[in-house]
């Protein structure tokens, strides 16, 4: 594992991480999508299937179940809690679960590698993972006043997703037989959509201003 | 077959 991956998993955690305080801390899941995050949930589910049979290490097995229990855990605080379920924006966060869900089976079906259950539906994953971020960023887009940890969140989020193309670009020079163009693919349209936040992201950090994105 | 995409990351 190199410098990049690893710092991409950390920027993940921390992500979540900061969900988590925002959710349990000051009890408000305010500007947070529940789509966002049961997308989420659904591409690790998919992905994660062959968590005892598939073998890599521990680091990786252990970090799958953080994140299938830490997003578990965010989308029953969102859901069923009954304090903080009070303070999620439902009204607002409106997009279509089938618009992002149906393409990404469609590609899945029509470009897996090879037809065996557990395969496509990784290939769903890695299609739905790239867009699984569109009702946040919707969302965002309607919010006045986005707190600092919402903020920074989605902040972490794409930089996990930006350290994964660098880890990308250093496999690729450094393995024999590095290629996959899905992966690549997915990961680089992920990164692309975050652009417009990382700009005003960055705007408000230099003018000492707070987030907003327009409308 | 062809070599399966790796499954090594998270």
């Amino acid at each position: 594992m190199n410098v990049f991956r690893l710092a991409g998993d950390m920027m993940h955690l921390l992500s979540i991480v900061v969900l988590l305080l925002k959710i349990t801390g000051i009890k408000s899941c305010r500007g947070i999508s529940l789509k966002t995050q049961e997308l989420y949930l659904l591409v690790f589910i998919t992905r994660y299937l062959d968590i005892f049979t598939n073998f890599v290490s521990l680091y990786n097995t252990v970090m799958k179940l953080v994140f299938l229990g830490t997003s578990s855990a965010i989308v029953y605080y969102m859901r069923y809690d009954r304090i903080i379920k009070l303070t999620y924006d439902k009204e607002q966060d409106t997009f279509k679960y089938l618009l992002l869900v149906a393409p990404s089976a469609v590609l899945a079906l029509a470009t897996s590698h090879v037809y065996t259950v557990l395969e496509v539906l990784w290939t769903f994953s890695i299609y739905l993972e790239a867009v699984a971020i569109m009702p946040q960023l919707v969302l965002l887009q309607r919010t006045q006043n986005i707190d600092n940890l919402t903020g920074n969140y989605v902040f972490l989020l794409g930089s996990y997703r930006g350290l994964y193309i660098l880890n990308w670009i250093y496999r690729f020079f450094t393995e024999k037989h590095y290629r996959q163009w899905l992966v690549w693919t997915c990961g680089v349209v992920q990164t692309i959509i975050y652009c417009d936040f990382f700009y005003y992201y960055f705007l408000s950090w230099q003018n000492n201003e707070k987030l907003a994105l327009p409308a | 077959s062809a070599p399966s995409p790796a499954k090594d990351e998270l």
